[in-house]
């Protein structure tokens, strides 16, 4: 697939943070980066939960549906920043 | 992940609007209505109650708010975020349910780039009482707008979704949770009533008909007790043939949803089929589930295969299922399993010798005997007699409202409403009894 623009990409990290899939922006320290692991996982969860095919790429469908009004509460509760063993 | 389910403590949950929207075509009674049924929708298949109200503190308030609005989640003009709801629980906004008020909010509109405003205050009041988000195909909980949802009056939740209130508060009596929802589709859209006002309490009006003078629009046994209809009022008695009240009652706000400028009803009878309630008036009927109507009426008398005109009396004869329709000196016996009138109907006088040929209404009372009345008079026919008992008429007034004779002679009529109760006139009447007879406005 090809690789998702910058504004589409800006618009899904917002979305799925406000609505449960990744950690609220202002979580933890500035600048905070997801990972692409992480984003990927985010993006495959929401679509799981849309009904959509769980790919973990921002396609035209996703990023669709990412525009179709919808209510304000998030579909999950709000994630936290993944722990992880070393 | 999933988050510990909410849920009132209480079934019993107020609402109001505390700020409408601004520049809507929807009128605020238009709004109100569509928060009452899109609430009812979930009160029908759960054991919740909403009521309006007004100027107090509510349980769940309705506002629309344009963009930051003090809480954690700030609407961002049309399209985008619509509207949101705050699950039961501590919070002081426990309940409270927010619209977008720069979305274009419509009802039954073609309008594809308006925003149905039932169809997403149902999804909202599922947060309200403690439905988060579902991935289900066929939910109201879906968290993207999918459009209109049908008229207010016939929609059906889907079964996850009922199945996932049923969870959280239990079945509503009278629900079956294995009954398929009804589809059946209006043929023309039903004009979406008022809700009912519940904003204030009303003083019953002066002019009241005196229960000792009046003769009576309808009267039946319901649920055992029996109910006396005059114009917009009734009088309940207990399965004892106790008078609930010597007050009449408003029918207006007992029976929710029956037209306001309704002046009263020609007949009234408990279904025995499936104990849903008959109101007639004139050319049309409609049905109550308890207390409230069920969507889709008024439908014409014709459903019946009654002739325009409607009917004088309701009769229903437990035993066979059947009921009888009586219009001026014309009776008619139908079957309710059958949906049709027997054959042979119309037929001429009623079918037990003497009862009088037309009549005001007519009950069966749970000492198997049924109770014609007419006037200021009842006469009885005793379970599987062919003909009226002896001695009768009798006064419905001093047998049934707890009047004296002379209160019921039109020459002694000038008592006041509410004057207590004679001793002695009534078999084992609360008077009788030394009580005073508690009042019920509702």
């Amino acid at each position: 697939a090809p690789a998702p623009r910058a504004e589409d990409l800006s618009l899904g990290v917002e979305w799925l943070s406000r609505f449960g899939y990744l950690p609220p922006a202002a979580d933890g320290a500035a600048g905070r980066l997801q990972t692409q692991e992480e984003l990927s996982e985010a993006i495959g969860a929401m679509q799981r939960f849309a009904g959509l095919e769980a790919t973990g790429v921002l396609d035209e469908a996703t990023l669709a549906l990412m525009r179709t009004p919808r209510c304000s509460l998030p579909d999950l509760p709000a994630a936290t920043p993944a722990r992880r063993r070393r | 992940q999933a988050p510990a389910p909410t849920r009132w403590n209480k079934r019993n949950l107020s609402w109001r609007v505390r700020r409408f929207p601004r520049d809507s075509p929807l009128g605020r009674d238009t709004v109100r209505a569509l928060m009452h049924y899109a609430l009812k929708v979930w009160g029908d298949v759960a054991p919740l109650n909403f009521h309006e109200v007004a100027g107090s503190p509510a349980d769940i308030h309705i506002d629309f708010s344009k963009a930051e609005h003090n809480d954690r989640y700030p609407f961002d003009g049309p399209g985008g975020t619509v509207a949101h709801a705050f699950l039961p629980g501590d919070r002081r906004a426990a309940g409270d349910t927010h619209f977008d008020d720069d979305e274009a909010w419509t009802f039954r509109s073609a309008d594809e780039h308006g925003m149905d405003l039932f169809a997403v205050a149902v999804h909202e009041f599922g947060h309200a009482i403690g439905l988060s988000h579902v991935a289900a195909a066929r939910s109201i909980m879906q968290p993207y707008y999918q459009g209109p949802v049908g008229d207010p009056l016939h929609y059906g939740l889907p079964y996850a979704d009922r199945v996932r209130v049923w969870q959280l508060y239990g079945v509503r009596e009278s629900v079956s949770p294995t009954a398929p929802p009804a589809t059946t589709e209006p043929k023309e859209p039903a004009l979406l009533p008022e809700p009912p006002d519940n904003r204030s309490s009303t003083p019953p009006r002066k002019d009241v008909p005196h229960r000792c003078t009046t003769h009576f629009d309808a009267v039946a046994q319901i649920r055992g007790e029996a109910f006396f209809f005059k114009g917009k009022y009734f009088w309940r008695l207990t399965r004892d043939r106790h008078l609930v009240s010597l007050q009449p009652a408003q029918v207006q706000r007992f029976w929710r949803g029956l037209p306001l400028h309704l002046d009263g009803v020609d007949a009234v009878y408990e279904r025995a089929i499936d104990h849903k309630i008959v109101f007639f008036k004139g050319d049309r009927y409609w049905v109550f589930k308890d207390t409230n109507v069920e969507e889709g009426f008024p439908r014409p008398v014709s459903d019946f295969g009654l002739p325009p005109g409607g009917v004088d009396a309701a009769l229903s004869w437990a035993h066979s299922d059947k009921t009888y329709f009586f219009k001026d000196q014309l009776y008619w016996r139908y079957d309710e399993h059958a949906r049709r009138m027997d054959p042979g109907h119309p037929a001429r006088s009623p079918p037990w010798r003497g009862v009088p040929s037309t009549l005001d209404d007519a009950m069966r009372w749970s000492d198997g005997a049924a109770y014609f009345f007419r006037g200021r008079e009842y006469w009885k026919v005793l379970d599987g007699e062919p003909a009226v008992a002896p001695g009768y008429p009798q006064s419905t007034a001093r047998d049934w409202l707890v009047c004296r004779d002379s209160q019921a002679d039109p020459a002694g009529a000038g008592a006041e409403a509410g004057a207590p109760a004679p001793p002695g006139q009534h078999d084992r009447s609360h008077s009788e009894d030394g009580y005073q007879v508690c009042a019920c406005s509702s």
